[in-house]
């Protein structure tokens, strides 16, 4: 749901060890990473390597059919073009959902029904970046020495609180890290001084810091990768004053890794 | 918009 928020359609490559999903917003400013890798699965099977390209809006759509107590199952045979979901189907209700394939990792011999060839038009937005970033983001207890010069950890709902009600004030948000403190502070017009008034830290903030940096970036992204908030109790805010900021949630089967392109001329 | 980088500018990409 929260990837939804930011890209329509993605490709989840599957392997043995893992989903993964990666992709850009239409901008180009924000990129999503995410990560569940196969033992967070009750059970997991995947014979071949292929990506599942799927439109992300409607599987949300599908998704929320789920009932919390179900168990889903998501299976694509080898040659399929739909992603099968079904939901407990020991249950009276049984709920097999077939999900049209925005794109199968289908070599180019096979001839692609006309659908196909539109959505391998889409394909260039989602040829997965080399993130330079990405072996810089050991996204463990390990604090990442040479690789962001800053790492703020905050109880997850904090930050979501913080970035919601600093929107509903303002369109940009500069983070500023230095030792002991991490200032969140709306920017005010450039005729007034920065705003004063800061969020109170709350607790449970963890400030590692290599070297002071402070960067400005549109609160509406941060503001949509607020909603993985759910799925951890704390987030990472890592920070380097010429870099993207990575926020990164990580759960017990992966991680959603969110980038954010800073505002230019501080 | 003008004042915002893009990610491509940060990103190496293939």
């Amino acid at each position: 749901k929260s990837c939804s928020i930011l890209v329509t359609d993605a490709n989840f490559e599957c392997n043995e060890e893992n989903i993964m999903l990666q992709a850009m917003d239409n901008s180009h400013i924000a990129l999503v990473s995410v990560e569940i890798g196969a033992p967070g699965f009750t059970s997991y099977r995947c014979d071949r390597t292929m990506p599942l390209g799927v439109d992300l809006t409607s599987l949300t759509k599908v998704l929320r059919c789920a009932k919390d107590e179900n168990i889903c199952t998501l299976k694509a045979a080898d040659e399929a073009d739909v992603l099968n979901l079904v939901y407990d189907a020991k249950s009276a209700f049984f709920s097999p959902f077939f999900f049209a394939f925005m794109w199968h990792g289908r070599d180019a011999s096979s001839p692609f029904p006309p659908f196909f060839l539109l959505c391998s038009a889409l394909l260039p937005l989602f040829i997965h970046l080399n993130i330079s970033l990405s072996s810089q983001t050991p996204i463990t207890s390990s604090w990442p020495e040479t690789k962001y010069d800053t790492r703020v950890t905050l109880p997850s709902a904090e930050f979501t609180r913080i970035v919601r009600d600093l929107s509903q004030l303002g369109e940009h948000v500069r983070i500023e890290v230095s030792k002991e403190v991490v200032r969140i502070s709306k920017l005010k017009a450039k005729s007034s001084a920065e705003d004063e008034d800061n969020d109170s830290i709350p607790t449970g903030v963890v400030i590692e810091m290599n070297q002071h940096v402070s960067l400005t970036f549109s609160l509406k992204y941060l503001v949509n990768f607020s909603k993985s908030g759910s799925l951890s109790g704390e987030v990472q805010l890592l920070m380097s004053n010429d870099v993207p900021l990575l926020v990164a949630y990580d759960f017990t089967q992966g991680y959603i890794r969110c980038y954010l392109a800073p505002k230019i001329g501080d | 918009n003008s004042n915002q980088f893009q990610l491509d500018h940060f990103f190496s990409s293939p």
